[in-house]
């Protein structure tokens, strides 16, 4: 008997996932001596192409290209280490210890400690392990990271109304989604938002990581990572 | 805004993250 054919996506859902941007490369430089330097200057550049992708991603969450330009930047000036964290511990969840900052950037515990990224390391790792625990599917991560953008509590937004229909938007269709394909859990999308304290609890630990090592002055870092450095 | 000048010119360009 062939298993039951499961319920079509919400169109939002279904949304998020054909805009799910492609894969990125870390492409660490052969020529650079290994080390904190090389290490960190490889994530510092990684996470500035990440970012021009997370902007682009953003402007096809349904809802969002409709706030004012302004609002748009409170709100990916607060959220954006929330969402590169997100998609870190997403692409990790098949991996044991191992973080999978990209899929040719792949560091274990050791790896990290030579590198100099042990901090962020152990940062990450108990976020990963929740959500091993929930057993986050894709639809579920692609949705999470929008609403980790929609629900950023920017101080700085002017039509909070706006705001706050983008946040009821993502959240029914997360409710709708656990609705049809987990009814055995009715609890299942109150699960999966528990876990954003951690999510930001992390990201906030990842902004002052890099943010000290900005003030060292000692890794090259490019105008939009900067830019958005200093806007936390 | 002049502070956050690649943020704001990225947003206001159109093109979709598929292209870039």
């Amino acid at each position: 008997i062939p298993p039951p054919a499961k319920k079509p996506l919400t169109k939002i859902v279904s949304h998020l996932l054909v805009v799910e941007p492609e894969k990125i490369y870390a492409m660490p430089d052969p020529t650079m001596p290994d080390g904190d330097i090389k290490a960190l200057t490889t994530l510092c550049d990684l996470a500035d192409r990440e970012l021009v992708v997370i902007i682009g991603w953003a402007k096809h969450i349904p809802g969002f290209s409709t706030l004012s330009l302004a609002d748009q930047m409170s709100l990916l000036q607060s959220a954006w280490m929330e969402i590169l964290v997100l998609s870190i511990v997403f692409r990790s969840l098949p991996c044991e210890d191992e973080i999978v900052y990209a899929e040719d950037y792949v560091i274990d515990e050791e790896q990290a400690r030579i590198s100099g990224l042990l901090d962020l390391h152990v940062a990450i790792l108990p976020l990963v392990r929740r959500y091993k625990k929930l057993r986050m599917e894709k639809e579920e991560f692609v949705t999470l990271k929008a609403i980790a953008l929609a629900n950023s509590d920017s101080m700085h937004i002017e039509n909070i109304e706006a705001v706050q229909r983008l946040q009821d938007s993502l959240h029914e269709a997360l409710q709708d989604f656990e609705g049809s394909q987990h009814p055995e859990d009715p609890r299942r999308a109150g699960k999966l938002l528990m876990t954003l304290p951690l999510l930001r609890q992390t990201a906030t630990k990842a902004v002052q990581h890099f943010y000290s090592i900005k003030m060292q002055g000692k890794v090259p870092m490019h105008k939009l990572f900067l830019e958005m450095l200093e806007a936390k | 805004k002049e502070k956050h000048k690649i943020l704001h010119q990225l947003l206001q360009n159109s093109t979709s993250p598929v292209d870039l």
